[in-house]
């Protein structure tokens, strides 16, 4: 499922 | 990442080049706020610090570099540039960003994803960053000065908020388990800023025009 903690938007 | 996405980083980019071409072809800032350009690079600072120890991708490295290069240089042009310094207008420019910055860091140390150093800092970037063009509104709403503003930059900066919308629900509805209450609450109240931007921009556009008109 999506992690919030991955920052892969800018 | 998904078309969306990547298009909403290319106008996000092209609107900030555009304000630097715009300030360097005019040797002008009028218009331009200060301030709002100074809480733009907070954000990209207090946002990319991750930039030195997690690689994401070459993309995601590179345009953290540039959106922390391109905010500076307009800061430099406005604040050190011999002539572009002198069109800065310091009197009007006056909005208090500690009413934005003070309660942003209070709302990111309580409400964030994780309380670690980095995450109450991005988090603290994300707020800040739906509320940083307050003081360019605010300038505007007094000196209608479009000037430097051209309308190819607010077209840009209303494509990237309206691109990265599209991006969060393709993203909604494609990936499983996506959600991010964060980002979407505080994008969506930015949007809600610059459409308050864009309408005075239109608002100013048309005055200019009403003046300029041969009577």
């Amino acid at each position: 499922a999506f992690d919030p903690t991955t920052k892969d938007e800018l | 990442m998904n078309i969306f996405r990547f298009a909403g980083d290319m106008t996000h980019l092209c609107s900030i080049v555009v304000l630097l071409l715009k300030i360097e072809a005019t040797k002008s800032c009028a218009g331009v706020s200060l301030r709002t350009q100074e809480l733009y690079a907070v954000v990209f600072v207090s946002r990319y610090l991750d930039l030195f120890f997690t690689f994401i991708s070459v993309y995601n490295t590179v345009m953290k570099v540039f959106f922390i290069t391109s905010s500076f240089c307009i800061i430099w042009y406005m604040r050190h540039h011999r002539i572009v310094s002198q069109t800065y207008d310091r009197e009007q420019d006056t909005f208090r960003v500690a009413f934005l910055v003070v309660p942003c860091i209070f709302l990111a140390l309580l409400v964030n994803h994780e309380f670690s150093m980095v995450e109450v800092l991005w988090t603290f970037s994300i707020y800040l960053e739906s509320v940083a063009i307050l003081p360019q509104l605010i300038l505007l709403q007094r000196t209608f000065n479009v000037d430097t503003l051209t309308s190819n930059y607010v077209f840009l900066l209303g494509a990237y908020r309206a691109l990265y919308i599209l991006n969060w629900l393709y993203r909604y509805f494609t990936e499983p388990g996506y959600s991010q209450w964060i980002v979407w609450s505080s994008g969506t109240l930015q949007t809600a800023i610059y459409c308050d931007f864009f309408y005075y921009y239109v608002v100013s556009w048309r005055k200019n025009e009403r003046l300029s008109l041969p009577s």
